[in-house]
């Protein structure tokens, strides 16, 4: 049978999204939030012992039945394609393979961050995170 | 100047229950 469905509720917005945040990656190599690529995530997996990347595709985008602040994400994540839903705030942002930051709301990403974002939808393919020895 | 782990951006979205 399918996996049950997930809901995870992050935090509310935390400050390494704000535009000029000093990110540290695996290597040392130290970057800002807004010039991260998608090279730098996977690199840093790569060097991690306890993380891997997985593949999260968007499936749905609705507005959350609490605020209309927030929205609920449904994933397709990794290989088996496990069903995860996600409700975050409108203007949390997720870093899309290629593309690089997005968020339901840019507008208001950018507005509150100064986080160069992009609008995300449906198809989208999301950098997720799963410990290595998981399974 | 605070710095962030890299791993902090990117959220967990693996179920806690595989297969």
């Amino acid at each position: 049978p399918p996996p049950p469905s997930n809901t995870v509720v992050p935090p509310s917005l935390p400050p390494y999204f704000i535009k000029g945040s000093i990110i540290q990656l695996a290597d040392g190599e130290l970057k800002r939030v807004e010039d991260l690529k998608t090279e730098d995530f996977i690199q840093s997996a790569e060097i991690s012992s306890e993380l891997k990347i997985d593949s999260s595709t968007v499936e749905r985008i609705e507005g959350s039945h609490t605020s209309p602040n927030f929205a609920v994400v449904q994933f397709s994540v990794g290989e088996h394609r496990a069903q995860v839903s996600v409700e975050v705030l409108v203007e949390y942002p997720f870093f899309v393979f290629g593309q690089g930051w997005s968020s339901c709301c840019p507008d208001r990403t950018t507005q509150l961050l100064e986080l160069p974002c992009t609008k995300l939808s449906v198809g989208d393919v999301c950098i997720s995170l799963t410990l290595k020895n998981l399974r | 100047v605070p710095v962030f782990p890299w791993h902090s951006l990117v959220p967990f979205l693996a179920p806690t229950q595989s297969d």
